[in-house]
């Protein structure tokens, strides 16, 4: 699982 | 992935269909700001460095990969395709958009989530997508009554962040961590920068008239 400061947004 | 998420990335897609039909329909690009397409394109390349470098989905890369090469593809059009060049509004398309892209830059360098190259890039192309639609705005106002496909791509477009509004929202309220500000406020400036456009939009949809934006 990615930390948030991974932007797993678009 | 959330259901509001998922809603704004294919309302976001949906804009770039509409937009992809009615030049490849018409042949035409007429109320459309290049420079806005432009600055968009500078969004994607400038968010999606990751590209290469991580795997987060299938869909995520898909679609970081659909989002970069529309973008690019858009503003080629705009500027080579014999007969879609023909029918840009050159004198009415006249705002200065590399100030944006110079404040959005200066702004990240200011405030972002940690001082590395990818961070700052992330955090410039989200104050850049904020002002992105500024210099569409303006053409449509200069430019009088707009065409369907044009009203409908833009409302597409200032629907999709208003969806993530929601999504950050979601995850604020389900999730521990959430440091998603930057997004956040950013994502609801972008969104308010649509105020107007969405209720005359409505108006004409109300009233099944042309959509007119005031000058």
């Amino acid at each position: 699982y990615f930390d948030y400061d991974y932007h797993d947004e678009l | 992935m959330n259901i509001f998420r998922l809603a704004g990335d294919m309302t976001h897609l949906m804009s770039i269909l509409v937009l992809l039909l009615k030049i490849y329909a018409t042949k035409s690009c007429s109320g459309i700001s290049l420079k806005t397409q432009e600055l968009y394109a500078v969004v994607f390349l400038a968010r999606y460095l990751d590209l290469l470098t991580d795997f987060f989905s299938l869909y995520n890369t898909v679609m970081k990969v659909v989002f970069i090469v529309s973008s690019l593809a858009i503003v080629w059009c705009m500027r080579y395709h014999r007969a879609v060049r023909r029918t840009y509004d050159r004198e009415l398309d006249t705002f200065r958009h590399y100030f944006l892209i110079l404040g959005s830059f200066v702004l990240a360098l200011i405030f972002h989530e940690k001082f590395t190259v990818r961070e700052i890039f992330w955090a410039f192309s989200i104050y850049l997508e904020a002002v992105a639609i500024l210099p569409q705005l303006v053409l449509l106002q200069r430019s009088g009554n707009v065409d369907n496909l044009t009203g409908q791509y833009v409302f597409f477009l200032g629907a999709y962040r208003g969806f993530y509004i929601l999504n950050w929202i979601y995850r604020y309220f389900t999730e521990a961590h959430f440091g998603r500000w930057i997004a956040s406020i950013s994502g609801l400036v972008q969104t308010a920068l649509y105020a107007d456009f969405f209720y005359y939009y409505f108006l004409s949809w109300k009233n099944n008239a042309k959509l007119k934006l005031p000058a």
